[in-house]
């Protein structure tokens, strides 16, 4: 891809806050 | 279904279905949603991020799903 080591390291990192977040409205929902 | 808007599903959908490595610009929504105003856009996006649908990638104007691959 055209991406950077870099800019692929912050897409990496803000998809796994992503899912952290995703986790915990789950979570509060039940 | 999902406990989302009509809104907020159909811009989901387009991040979902986006190929791109970077995901899909703001402006690529907006072309694409002809029936949705930038602000309502902009209003589904952070909507979606703060609940873990979709995150940032290489901008603040670029968006993938986490559900998708």
């Amino acid at each position: 891809s055209g991406l950077t080591e870099e800019q692929k390291r912050r897409i990496e990192e803000n998809r796994q806050k992503a899912l952290a977040r995703r986790a915990e409205r789950l979570a509060a929902q039940r | 279904v999902n406990g989302l808007t009509a809104h907020q599903s159909q811009v989901l959908n387009l991040i979902k279905n986006c190929p791109v490595p970077e995901g899909m610009s703001l402006q690529e929504l907006k072309l694409q949603l002809h029936n949705m105003s930038m602000s309502t856009i902009k209003q589904a996006v952070e909507f979606l991020s703060s609940e873990g649908h979709i995150y940032s990638t290489v901008d603040d104007d670029h968006y993938k799903s986490t559900d998708a691959e």
